[in-house]
Parts: C-alpha cells; sequence; structure tokens
C-alpha cells in the first residue's frame, strides 16, 4: 500500500522504516522550495541518517533541531517526527506563527535517529532500545544513545555493562548515530533550541540531568516548559510533569540535552510523550496522531518562544 | 524474531524512599533479566519493569517479601504485540 504522496500517507499507523525513509523523500520532492534532505552520516550498519531542513532561504539562520526514534522502541515518537515534518509544510503560509518562525528560522527534523534498533524493533525485538554495533568482549550489542554524549558521560545514572539497557557505550561519541549529530551541531553552529523526543511518562524536561547544578537559564526553561505543557493540555487534557531531569525524573548522565546545553544551545528540552502507564511502548496506533497533535502545541510554544528570543 | 509470551509489566509502587532505593537494586540484579519501561524516579511515580516469564514467579516472591505493592500493567505481552502487529499488516492491506 505505498502512497502515492504525503497527502494519501497514513499518519495513523505504524510505519517501517523505508516507509518512512519514502515518505521524506516524498516531502522532498513535493515542495523543493522548502523542504530539503541532508543526510548527516550513517548509523553503524550503513544505514543513512537522514535530516529534513525546512527552510525558507538565507544563510547561516539560526535553527531549530528536533529529533524522534534516538530510542528505537519509542515508536510513537518516529510516528510523531513523520506527523511533524507534514505538518510544517501543511501549515507554512497557512499559521502565521510558523510561517513567522521559519521567515526567521531553519528547522530541521531527525525522524529515525537510531534506525538500526528501529529496522530491529520492527523485524527482531520489538523492545529494542539501543544502537546495534556489537561490543568487543561482550555477547550484548548496542549502547544507550542517550547516554552515550559528552556530558557527565561515565558518571552515576549510565551502565558500564554492555548487556545494560543503559550502557553508555565505550566512549563518548563512540556511536556513530551520535557523533553524526555532534558533527552537525558544531558545524551549522547557530542552532538555538533543540528538542529531543522520546516515550513514555509524558513530562517535559530541561537539563541537567547528570548534575543538580541549576542551569542558569532555569528560570526561563521551567517558564517555557511550563507554558508549553499548558498548549499540550488545552487540546485533550492530557497532564504533563515538567522539570529538570533529575529533579523529574532521575539522575541520567550522558544525556543529549545536557550536552546540547553545553554548547550554548539554551532551549534544550526533552519530551517523555503518552503515556502514563496503561500501554507504555506499545500505544496504540489509534493514539498517535492525538499525541502528534498535542505534541505540536507544545513544540510550538518552544519555537515561537525561540524565535522571538534569538541569542 | 524475539518473541514474549507470558512476559508481563509489573508496576511496582514504593511506599517510601526506603523502598524506592530497594526498587532501584533491583537493577542490578541481572538473574531476573529486567527491561525497566519506566526507572525510579521518586515516590509518587511507579515504576514500570517488563519481567520475563521464568522470573515472574521469583520476582513476584520477592516483591512480597519486601511488602512491596504491584500490579500487572501488562498481563502478556506478547498478545499486545501480535494485536499491534495484525493492525500494522491490516492498516497497509487497505
Amino acid at each position: 500500500a505505498e502512497p502515492r504522496n504525503t497527502d494519501s500517507f497514513d499518519f495513523s499507523r505504524y510505519h517501517t522504516i523505508s516507509e518512512i525513509y519514502s515518505f521524506q523523500d516524498m516531502l522532498v520532492a513535493e515542495n523543493p522550495d522548502l523542504v530539503s534532505k541532508i543526510v548527516i552520516g550513517q548509523s553503524y550498519e550503513g544505514r543513512a541518517l537522514n535530516v529534513l531542513k525546512f527552510s525558507t532561504g538565507g544563510t547561516g539562520r539560526p535553527a531549530i533541531w528536533i529529533d524522534t526514534g534516538i530510542h528505537s522502541r519509542e515508536w510513537v515518537t518516529q510516528a510523531s517526527g513523520t506527523w511533524f515534518a507534514k505538518k510544517i509544510v501543511s501549515n507554512y503560509g497557512r499559521d502565521p506563527a510558523l510561517t513567522a518562525i521559519l521567515n526567521k528560522m531553519d528547522i530541521f527534523v531527525e525522524i529515525v535517529t537510531n534506525p538500526d534498533g528501529f529496522y530491529y524493533s520492527h523485524n527482531s525485538n520489538r523492545m529494542w532500545r539501543k544502537t546495534r554495533k556489537p561490543n568487543p568482549g561482550s555477547r550484548c550489542a548496542g549502547v544507550d544513545p542517550n547516554r552515550n554524549w559528552d556530558a557527565g558521560f561515565g558518571g552515576p545514572g549510565a551502565s558500564s555493562n554492555p548487556c545494560s539497557e543503559t550502557y553508555r557505550g565505550p566512549r563518548a561519541h563512540s556511536e556513530s548515530e551520535v557523533q553524526s549529530i555532534v558533527n552537525f551541531v558544531k558545524t551549522h553552529g547557530n542552532i538555538q533550541a533543540f528538542v529531543s523526543i522520546h516515550s513514555y511518562s509524558q513530562m517535559l524536561l530541561y537539563p541537567y540531568g547528570y548534575t543538580r547544578t541549576p542551569v542558569k537559564d532555569q528560570t526561563e526553561l521551567h517558564n517555557l516548559a511550563k507554558k508549553a505543557i499548558t498548549d499540550l493540555a488545552s487540546l485533550y487534557g492530557t497532564r504533563y510533569r515538567y522539570g529538570s531531569i533529575i529533579n523529574t525524573i532521575y539522575q541520567a548522565s550522558g544525556g543529549t540535552i545536557d550536552w546540547t546545553y553545553n554548547q550554548g544551545i539554551k532551549y534544550s528540552y526533552t519530551f517523555e510523550l503518552r503515556d502514563t502507564g496503561r500501554y507504555g511502548f506499545i500505544l496504540p496506533a489509534n493514539q498517535i496522531i492525538p499525541t502528534a497533535t498535542e505534541t505540536w502545541l507544545a513544540l510550538m510554544a518552544i519555537m515561537d518562544h525561540a524565535s522571538k528570543n534569538t541569542y | 524474531k524475539e518473541t514474549f509470551v507470558g512476559h508481563q509489566v509489573i508496576r511496582i509502587s514504593a511506599k517510601d524512599e526506603v523502598q524506592l532505593s530497594l526498587i532501584k537494586d533491583l537493577e542490578d540484579m541481572v538473574e531476573f533479566e529486567l527491561d525497566f519501561w519506566r526507572g525510579v524516579t521518586d515516590v509518587e511515580t511507579p515504576v514500570d519493569v517488563r519481567v520475563p516469564f521464568h522470573s515472574l514467579q521469583s520476582f513476584k516472591s520477592h516483591l512480597e517479601s519486601l511488602n512491596m505493592d504491584y500490579r500487572i500493567m501488562i498481563e502478556d505481552l506478547q498478545t499486545m504485540l501480535d494485536e499491534e502487529q495484525e493492525e500494522m499488516e491490516s492498516t497497509a492491506r487497505v
């Protein structure tokens, strides 16, 4: 049931990696003046790490980054990322707030941030979370790509056991899926907001996870998080908790947004999407569109604030 | 393809900080082969953990020995995964 265009793409069901990659190529082909695809690297097993760039022109513009699926079993996130990409195209020129954002900033969306793990979760182990690179000397493969960043790397809140779901890896940025984003962020040099999307628990989190030291922008990030989850809840009443990672969930070292914040990206956030624990990672497909739609309201709050407060 | 017949997802609620740290200790009990879906956060937030069928009985006994409150969040994980797969295939056919 290959869709002929992105209008006939069925966002209300889960898709395989090849279906999502085809969707990305269709979206680019349908919108050559707004959307382009950048391959920022390759996964361990050689899959392209695709990033969709939404830009209305200019060079070196400030930018917003959104990624989904870094933990491969969190399927509602890749599905939501696909929906966000179509939403950006559909709303540009129609929604004044998004149009204003895109007239000033670029938006980058990496939908399948851990392609090897995602393929594996579809074909071998639905519960797979990590990357798929073998660990020398261990029967267990994979590194937790959200413990592999050079931010408190190796501290409490990650495991040194390759068989653990939170194995941090042999060294910071050892995973190509992580190193590729690091290279992209450093090369771009003007990303002002970075949102990494996970599930589940219904939380909106900001740094830090590896230390109790509050970030210097704590008040602004806290207030913006409150605004974002209030907008999110306005649609279906979905309740989110919010706060810093270490105060809201647990200590986690080597985390994505701790690294991005330390790179100077002030508006660094992690979402934990639906649900609060009836289905967990096996969220029914009929909740994909409601989840993406409500999350979009929170994303718009963050992107709107970032575009009005560039630094 | 890995199957999860008989695997259950157990939701554990800590009564206090002492119990919370006992749950945290479970993360190092590799013999149960636990997969923490939602890790330890605070007393208000329950912990969700996938337990393989072969560990279920001993794990539940262990929780009961610690006087832990728990309930079954997902009765049989494979049943849910089969439903998810069936839905993906049927909507793809459509």
